[in-house]
């Protein structure tokens, strides 16, 4: 793992974060700052060129309170439908699948069977319910992932998970595109007199013009 | 295409998460602009663990709850902002901030179609102070105000006053634009429209000649 971590950082360097002062304070760690979480960043063979990270997997130790906000583009990309429809039957998961390269939108049908058989080879890897697993997908639109370079990778991915910080930024690599840097934070506050930690990561440097609901 | 994925420890009911999730990405994600275009696979996914040992939050208006709200709209601020610093072509980020309206979502609005002009974000890439687009771009958000009371401000020099343009520091202000640029750092854009306790903020960035050409070699 620590090989694929060094990978990771040899990539990309990490964004400059911009946070205001506040009752908080920046924190090491991204996705994996808040307790019950573990990433993990690898290549798996979707991006045409190079061999920077390209897929990413969060996970969470218990059944996390879940919640999601999605492009109000009417032609949506399978993942954002498969994720919406999850959503709306559970309040809970246990996983979010991240991969780089292939957009998966307007791929029609089959594009939505990748992403659910993506989802549920997650799910048995993790022996969680296929419900529980959520899918991002980003890259180049009009292109099914390389679904059987994904599910070839995801012994290795679920295999790389840690909490440490190193597997967080790993993770905010995997998932950038044309992205000069990558972008993760975390952040820890007092909540009821109780430390809180809020971690993320994200990617985006063109076709950003958000409008998600 | 913005994808983002963010986890706490906070114990939260999933009602009160998702309209908390809902909040934030408005205010951050939903505030920032590159090129204008919409992507197919825009997503943020939040995960809420509740293992921190906190008391659940079940009330929307609980001190608790504004605790946690006001830490996820930073962390959700922090992560939108890079991307809009790290914009395709960008040499600086483009913070606009709108002040004076009768609500949230009225600044909001108006921050965010002047940090979406093109005009305004190829003018800054030329380090030109050109108040006269900040103000069109205002003008056409779709939210009505007194042209009389607009206030336009780049970094601390002030441009125009009571809808009035000032006889500025042009170089001064064109220096700052180009300092920004240099430094790869935020050119700060203020906009009053009025008197009213609505504030709003937008994050972009400028528009170079860059821009044509990563796309035009990202293809299909």
């Amino acid at each position: 793992m620590s090989s694929e971590t060094e990978t990771a950082y040899a990539y990309i360097s990490a964004a400059p974060i911009l946070l205001p002062e506040g009752p908080w304070k920046q924190i090491p760690g991204g996705v994996t700052a808040a307790k019950g979480f573990k990433a993990a960043g690898i290549y798996g063979g979707l991006r045409a060129v190079g061999e920077k990270p390209d897929l990413a997997l969060v996970t969470c130790d218990t059944d996390a309170i879940s919640a999601g906000a999605f492009t109000t583009n009417i032609v949506a990309a399978a993942p954002v439908q498969y994720c919406k429809n999850v959503l709306g039957l559970s309040t809970t998961a246990r996983a979010v699948l991240v991969n780089a390269g292939q957009a998966n939108a307007a791929t029609g049908d089959a594009g939505y069977q990748d992403a659910v058989e993506s989802a549920n080879a997650v799910a048995q890897l993790l022996k969680v319910n296929p419900n529980a697993v959520l899918i991002e997908s980003t890259g180049v639109i009009g292109q099914r992932i390389k679904k059987e370079a994904l599910l070839n990778s995801l012994p290795r991915l679920v295999g790389s998970l840690s909490s440490n910080v190193q597997s967080a930024d790993s993770a905010a690599v995997a998932i950038t595109t044309t992205d000069l840097v990558s972008k993760s934070v975390a952040v820890e506050t007092q909540v009821g007199g109780v430390s809180v930690r809020i971690g993320g990561m994200a990617k985006g440097s063109g076709m950003i013009h958000p409008n998600m609901a | 295409t913005l994808l983002g994925v963010v986890t706490t420890d906070a114990l939260v009911t999933s009602k009160i998460w998702r309209e908390m999730v809902r909040t934030s990405v408005n205010r951050s994600f939903n505030q920032i602009t590159v090129d204008g275009d919409t992507s197919t696979n825009d997503c943020v996914i939040a995960l809420a663990s509740g293992i921190s040992g906190s008391s659940g939050i079940s009330d929307l208006h609980s001190n608790e709850a504004l605790q946690l709200q006001a830490c996820l709209d930073v962390v959700m601020q922090g992560l939108a902002k890079s991307i809009a610093w790290d914009g395709e072509g960008a040499t600086c980020l483009i913070e606009v901030t709108v002040t004076g309206t009768g609500n949230e979502a009225d600044a909001a609005k108006i921050a965010r179609t002047v940090a979406s002009s093109s005009l305004v974000k190829a003018a800054i890439y030329g380090r030109d102070p050109n108040w006269g687009r900040i103000a069109c771009a205002a003008g056409y958000a779709g939210i009505h105000f007194d042209a009389k009371k607009l206030d336009i401000s780049l970094g601390s020099i002030q441009l125009m006053k009571n809808g009035q343009p000032l006889a500025f520091d042009r170089s001064a202000a064109s220096s700052y634009l180009r300092m920004a640029g240099e430094a790869h750092g935020t050119v700060e854009i203020h906009i009053s429209v009025g008197d009213g306790p609505g504030n709003g903020q937008a994050w972009g960035c400028d528009l170079s000649y860059d821009y044509v050409k990563i796309n035009a070699e990202y293809t299909t």
